[in-house]
């Protein structure tokens, strides 16, 4: 394991962490879509099936099970515990215009048409677009607050630190996994733009907020 | 890809 991807592990632990927190000390989920955490969860349940057939590492298997338990405790406390401080009224992004085309493309492009390859595949395309409905819900309210946004910035981090991780594996181990490689791509860039305003205005004390 | 003994990746 290099620098990169260990330090983009963290990066996303942060993320998720710092969201958990976040809800828990305000007891509120104003703001976080819901439908983007229930997607991560989706994801990490369809990617870390594995922990149940192969063992990598103590490592390996905490980070999953870590995951796991911090993205299905923030899907209950936006849906259950917490509920009544949901913004369902501005979580509109149709998720299933998410969850249909990269369930099609999983079954189309694989490495191996077996079922736990192509569940992790899915997990792999899902997980690129699933902070969409966030990003909508921000762009539909017009700001999100400081915190969502340090949130927003840790998770976009660590597929920006894999990309780093990758090239550094191409380039010393000769591995490359392209459906990895062009996922995190697409992932990193939807991001991008986030990172601009993340940089020129919450950096710089400023709550994030879009101009009308 | 999980089937592949040196992918550790999260």
């Amino acid at each position: 394991m290099n620098l990169f991807r260990f330090l983009g592990d963290l990066s996303h632990l942060l993320a998720i962490i710092l969201l958990l927190l976040k809800i828990w000390k305000s007891r509120s989920c104003a703001g976080i879509s819901g439908k983007s955490q229930v997607l991560f969860a989706v994801v990490f349940t369809a990617r870390y099936l594995d922990l149940f057939t192969n063992y990598i590492s103590l490592y390996n298997t905490c980070m999953k099970v870590v995951y796991i338990a911090c993205s299905f405790t923030t899907v209950w406390l936006i849906y259950s515990k917490f509920k009544a401080t949901y913004d369902g009224n501005h979580d509109t992004f149709r998720v299933e215009f998410l969850v249909v085309p990269t369930a099609i493309l999983a079954f189309l492009v694989n490495h191996d048409f077996t079922p736990l390859e192509i569940l992790w595949t899915f997990s792999i395309y899902l997980e690129s677009v699933a902070i969409l409905p966030q990003l909508f819900m921000v762009s539909k309210t017009g700001e999100a607050e400081t915190i969502t946004s340090h949130y927003l910035f840790a998770l976009g981090v660590y597929r920006t630190l894999y990309l780093f991780n990758w090239i550094w594996r191409y380039h010393f181990e000769g591995f490359f996994d392209l459906i990895a490689i062009v996922a995190g791509l697409v992932q990193t860039v939807l991001y991008c733009d986030f990172f601009y305003l993340y940089i020129t205005k919450v950096l710089k004390g400023k709550k994030l907020s879009l101009p009308a | 890809a999980p089937t592949e003994d040196d992918h550790d990746e999260l």
